[in-house]
């Protein structure tokens, strides 16, 4: 079990380090054991250093730094074991438009390999913008949710409206 | 393999038959709040065999609080379904069902009569459908499933709960 | 204390009622005391009924209608309490448009009393249209806080670029 | 009272002098994640006299995390100050500030030397900033303060927590 945890730890460390580059366009981070000499004992602490600042552990980066890092290693985890479907339930929701891009470019680049299918729930224009189709959910019914295949073309302007 | 439908069917506010196409590449899912779009994320990890009916944001009435439980118009219902469809055209499934190009997973719940799985319309165990899954590398806990506020769930989670996350992602 | 508390509690359940129907467009809501017969050990619960659902506590709402029976509660006490001043930072962050509308709606309307000035910290296009003036914070120089006076008037678009 | 101006100097990043004119109304704040906005709202409750770093997402070093820590281009420096300007047209401030038109509150801390107030340009203890505060129903920690996370944080707070909240407004 040791063992498995610490090649499981290289991979994820690998994988993060490359994609909180990506995600943040620049600057670099790493994921450190801590508080145990045993592994199977230990903590997973986040180091980053978004680009131009100083390295700090995850606390003292803003809300969407915060979010993003996380994001990172969620995707790193996934990296090290690909699933044939992914759901993301308004992760986009801290965070400016040029990191929700990066995250759309993402998830593009993923999707491309044609292993994995995504779910994307999102309330965000730029995100519904990216997607190959879109579901739109209502309770035209009060209560009674219903789902209603929508036509990218349309705008996205009635998909929010309650 | 790929996921290519979900078919839910008095299961939260679903209380009429819907299918969702689960399409190659990205697909969205919009809409107001509180219309039912993390139902519809609840609804596949169900499926996939969820026990813990804390992580179905289950009240008082425990794994039966999935049952659609009514509205002003319309009388709670006593059942609940929901069933995937998944697509083996790659031949990738565990050896037991890899002869069939459909697999299809269903779960039903009845009140007062507990849950119920079938795959290709055979009766199974909960631990034949986590064993399913488990080898396609996906399933109800699978790091690949981010429901909402997990993302701010690991940024505030101690370290030690971090490794454990990594630990069943291994 | 005991007093007080009784007090504050039922001037910040009336507040609450009026704020949950008109920030839900309708429904009706209450807090209890709940957990003890003393109020001073006693917990507070939130039951809401948005509109056309039926009764439950806060745990069984959405994502989106958990945060803004949280945002009525904050504005319950607030007009309790009214301050000179109140600070927002990306409250509206998990809200559909139609919520951010009626969000808007109530601090234009405690505005208009004269006695509250507002700092809004958010990254929504439609809160941003609805302020009276805007500042952008930017690194341009990485790592040090700039802060610009934006003209109402330009685009939103440069506001979110990084 | 009215709030009308912060004006910033070496605290967190923002280490060149910045002013922020507080309008009548509603005053907007924009931009990217990570360029210092909740640094803006921070520096408005340290003036007010915040005395715990944990609150001021301080780490390790205390509250002297508040003070400018560096960058590539820039050093670290030793100082942080922040100073809050107070509009008295209506005479609402309490008895001992009520002569002024207007009264300034302003904070300052060194490196291993602490923090010191002054209102209107007199030394004070942190407990009479505290009093000002509270006479005119604002501080700190005041329920109109709504911090980044401070939704979701009462929406996870157990009841028991929730009710030392109302408490706090009484
Ligand atoms: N068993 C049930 N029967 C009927 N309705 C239910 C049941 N369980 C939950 N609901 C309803 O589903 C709604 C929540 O839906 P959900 O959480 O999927 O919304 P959402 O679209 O994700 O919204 P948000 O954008 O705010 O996250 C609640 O308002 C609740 O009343
Ligand atoms: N003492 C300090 N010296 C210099 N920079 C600091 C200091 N303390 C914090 N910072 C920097 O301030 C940044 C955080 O800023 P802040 O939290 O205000 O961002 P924000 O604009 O609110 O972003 P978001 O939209 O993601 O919430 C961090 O990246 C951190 O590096
Ligand atoms: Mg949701
Ligand atoms: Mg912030």
């Amino acid at each position: 079990a040791r063992d498995r945890l610490k090649a499981a730890f290289d991979h994820v460390n690998t994988h993060f380090q490359r994609l909180f580059t990506q995600l943040f366009g620049g600057g670099k981070a790493h994921l450190a054991l801590i508080d145990a000499d045993d592994p199977l004992g230990a903590g997973l602490e986040i180091y980053a250093q978004p680009p131009g600042k100083t390295l700090q552990s995850l606390s003292l980066l803003s809300g969407g730094e915060q979010a993003l890092a996380s994001i990172s290693l969620i995707f790193a985890m996934f990296l090290t074991n690909p699933s044939p479907i992914c759901v993301l339930d308004e992760i986009d929701a801290p965070l400016d438009d040029a990191n929700v891009d990066r995250v759309c470019n993402l998830l593009e680049e993923i999707a491309a390999r044609g292993e994995t299918r995504f779910l994307v729930i999102t309330h965000h224009r730029m995100t519904m913008a990216r997607m190959n189709r879109l579901y739109g959910v209502t309770m035209a019914e009060r209560g009674v949710s219903q789902l209603v295949s929508v036509d990218l073309q349309q705008s996205f302007e009635f998909l929010e409206a309650a | 393999i790929q996921f290519s439908r979900l078919r839910i069917n008095g299961f939260k506010s679903f209380v009429d038959r819907t299918e969702l196409d689960i399409g190659p590449g990205l697909t969205g899912v919009v809409g107001p709040n509180g219309c039912g779009k993390s139902n519809l994320v609840e609804a596949l990890r169900w499926v996939m065999g969820e026990n813990s009916a804390k992580r179905m944001r289950g009240g008082e009435g425990g794994m039966e609080d999935v049952i659609f439980n009514g509205t002003a118009q319309r009388s709670a219902r006593d059942l609940a379904e929901v069933s995937l469809l998944l697509n083996n055209g790659s031949r990738s499934a565990p050896a037991a069902y890899n002869g069939a190009d459909e697999i299809e997973v269903s779960r039903k719940i009845e009140r007062d009569h507990g849950s119920t799985y079938k795959i290709n319309g055979k009766t199974v165990r909960a631990r034949d459908v986590h064993m399913l899954f488990a080898d396609t590398v996906t399933g109800a806990n699978s790091p690949a499933m981010v429901s909402q506020g997990r993302v701010a769930q690991i940024i505030n989670s101690k370290p030690v709960d971090r490794r454990l996350i990594l630990e069943e992602s291994a």
